[in-house]
């Protein structure tokens, strides 16, 4: 089973936004 | 034919060939006749000179051109020859040809640093004692284990009324030494410059008491010969002249230098070695894979290794580290379908932002350390029975 790849748009970064990666 | 590698390719010690290492070189004489002018000289006249080119010119043995000092009335009586050979010889002979009556005592003196100072050879004198304070030299050679200037006779005149100075660098050396394996023959035969003194002329024998010479007196010589071979330690078979013009050798097995006397900056891997008949020592590049230009040597490691390998790699490129850039950097891994050598061997880790616990993948698999319940090369999925959730700290989460 292929899982797709993770979704940055759904993560929630409120709580660490010291975390969030540059893109 | 290349004499510095045999058939194979393989290296082999070579050496330049026998010459007259004066041939052609400036000698500086501390005396020359025809300044001022007289009846027998003038300097300014071609025709009458003697200048000191005449000792080291190809000319004619036929009819000899001589060089000639200028006339000898009152002590001081020395005249010297000094003939800088431009570099580092290996000698063999010195010979001096003299077109008058050859002087009672000379001394035959080397530089190894370009006239900056001088050990002698040898001296010649029918009065070693009184002349030099020497024992006339011992027919079967120096006594000590290693080679020494001794005295030899004064050389005899000639029927034609010249005479011949002559000297073998065997004079002063034991017998048995090997050039190869011994570094005090090696550094008895070397010589940048060479000088002779004429200390004593013939016709001291009449001087009165206070050293005026009864009858005026002058030295002439010509062809001063310098018979060795340039000194490239064994890994050139020739000199050339460089693009200022200086003599300097054609180093080959990794060498550099005047005289081939250090490894070339990237043939490190070993420490740099005179060649011998046997075994060519040649200076080993350093192995780096493609992805380095420098290299140093360290002799701690060329130990370890059983003295086979010393060199480490400096700023390994294309992503590579390690002592011969043969694994790949942090934040790389190997491409298992590339070569080491390929610009491109080390590819990033490109590890995920949030799926991956580190930036550092294995440098082997290139596999990222995933987060729980991620999966994947760069930890960019989530494992079968996990989902995705929106906190970062933990992308994936177990499946209700």
């Amino acid at each position: 089973e292929v899982m797709p790849t993770l979704d940055m748009a759904l993560f929630d970064w409120t709580d660490y936004e010291d975390l969030k990666p540059e893109v | 034919a290349d004499p510095c590698h045999d058939e194979g390719g393989a290296p082999r010690g070579c050496v330049p060939g026998l010459v007259n290492a004066a041939l052609g070189r400036e000698v500086l004489a501390s005396s020359t006749c025809g300044r001022p002018a007289n009846r027998a000289c003038d300097a300014s006249d071609p025709r009458r000179a003697h200048p000191a080119t005449l000792l080291t010119s190809a000319g004619g043995t036929a009819s000899p051109l001589c060089w000639r000092s200028d006339l000898l009335q009152r002590a001081p009586l020395n005249v010297t020859l000094t003939v800088p050979l431009g570099k580092a010889f290996e000698l063999v002979f010195v010979s001096l040809r003299f077109c008058s009556t050859p002087p009672a005592s000379a001394a035959l003196l080397k530089s190894q640093d370009h006239g900056r100072s001088w050990t002698p050879l040898g001296f010649f004198s029918s009065h070693c004692g009184l002349d030099y304070g020497r024992l006339p030299a011992p027919a079967d050679g120096p006594a000590g284990p290693g080679p020494e200037a001794l005295c030899f006779p004064a050389p005899q005149t000639h029927p034609d009324g010249g005479g011949l100075l002559a000297f073998s660098v065997q004079d002063g050396s034991p017998p048995g030494l090997d050039l190869d394996n011994s570094p005090v023959l090696q550094d008895w035969v070397t010589a940048t410059d060479i000088r002779i003194l004429l200390t004593r002329p013939a016709m001291l024998e009449d001087a009165r008491d206070d050293g005026e010479v009864t009858v005026p007196y002058s030295y002439s010589a010509t062809e001063l010969q310098v018979g060795g071979r340039c000194k490239c330690n064994g890994h050139a078979s020739r000199c050339l002249l460089d693009t200022q013009g200086h003599l300097t050798c054609d180093c080959r097995h990794g060498t550099e230098g005047p005289d081939c006397s250090r490894c070339k900056p990237f043939y490190c891997d070993r420490p740099w070695q005179r060649a011998t008949a046997q075994e060519a020592h040649a200076c080993l590049a350093c192995s780096c894979n493609g992805h380095a230009r420098r290299c140093r040597f360290n002799m701690e490691l060329y130990r370890l290794s059983g003295r086979r390998s010393g060199g480490v790699c400096l700023n390994c490129r294309h992503n590579t580290a390690g002592r011969h850039c043969h694994y790949c950097r942090e934040g790389f891994y190997r491409d298992p379908g590339r070569a080491l050598s390929d610009r491109r061997a080390c590819r990033a880790c490109d590890c995920h932002p949030v799926g991956a616990a580190g930036k550092t993948c294995n440098q082997t698999t290139g596999q990222c350390p995933c987060k729980d319940g991620v999966t994947g090369l760069t930890c960019n999925r989530c494992a079968p029975g996990f989902q995705q959730s929106r906190s970062p700290v933990a992308p994936c989460v177990k499946t209700p």
